[in-house]
């Protein structure tokens, strides 16, 4: 493994963590969307269908259930702990999430690989997880103001899309067996580019020590 | 080639 795949699971594993900090000691889901939530769950489930039948290494699948494990449980605090889902901003939260799902499976069964529920599972997770940032970027959006937490969360994901690129291409020149990877790579690279506007205003309330406040 | 080869990544 290189180092910008693991800094890229690095950041990711941050990213999960800053948000499970962020609702358990403050009690609060202010901010994040339930939406996005759901579909990040989903994008796991259908992912690691793996998990139990094909072993990779020990990292592979520690961080493979640390990521099912922190995306359910966030959801479980989101809708069902009764402080922190009192926080959760229903009306502003109303990204129609489920028409993403759709489109993605569609998608998979049209584009992928190979034709079997494995593969067309894994090639739907690998779409999907290329829109989930979505509904996210949409109430952020909304609220304006962002706080912290909810900042660095989202900068912690597009920084570990971005390291999965760098990875891609230090993969391609650096492993004689590595082949092309079309669909994974036109997604990532997607998905990377949903997060641009949101990198720009970042690092300027950063560089300006100013609070995060995102242009109507 | 294998279908299944990049799945080592997460």
């Amino acid at each position: 493994m290189n180092i910008f795949r693991l800094a890229g699971d690095m950041t990711h594993l941050m990213s999960v963590l800053v948000l499970l900090l962020k609702i358990h000691t403050i009690k609060s889901c202010a901010g994040i969307s339930l939406k996005t939530q759901e579909l990040y769950a989903l994008v796991f489930a259908a992912r690691y269908l793996d998990i139990f039948t094909h072993y990779y290494s020990l990292y592979n699948t520690v961080m493979k259930l640390i990521f099912l494990g922190s995306s359910f449980s966030i959801l479980w605090y989101m809708k069902r702990h009764k402080v922190v889902r009192r926080s959760y901003d229903k009306d502003q939260d109303t990204f129609r999430h489920h028409f993403l799902v759709l489109p993605c499976l569609v998608l998979a069964l049209l584009i992928n690989e190979k034709f079997t529920f494995k593969e067309v599972m894994w090639t739907f997770s690998i779409y999907l997880e290329a829109v989930a940032i979505l509904p996210q970027l949409v109430l952020l959006q909304r609220t304006r103001n962002v706080d912290n937490l909810t900042g660095q969360y989202v900068f912690l994901l597009g920084a570990y899309r971005g390291l999965y690129i760098i990875n891609w291409i230090y993969r391609y020149f650096a492993e004689p067996t590595y082949s092309t990877h079309w669909i994974t790579w036109i997604s990532g690279l997607l998905q990377t580019l949903l997060y641009a506007d949101f990198f720009y205003y970042y690092i300027n309330s950063v560089k300006n020590n100013v609070r995060l406040q995102l242009p109507a | 080639h294998d279908g299944t080869k990049l799945k080592d990544e997460l």
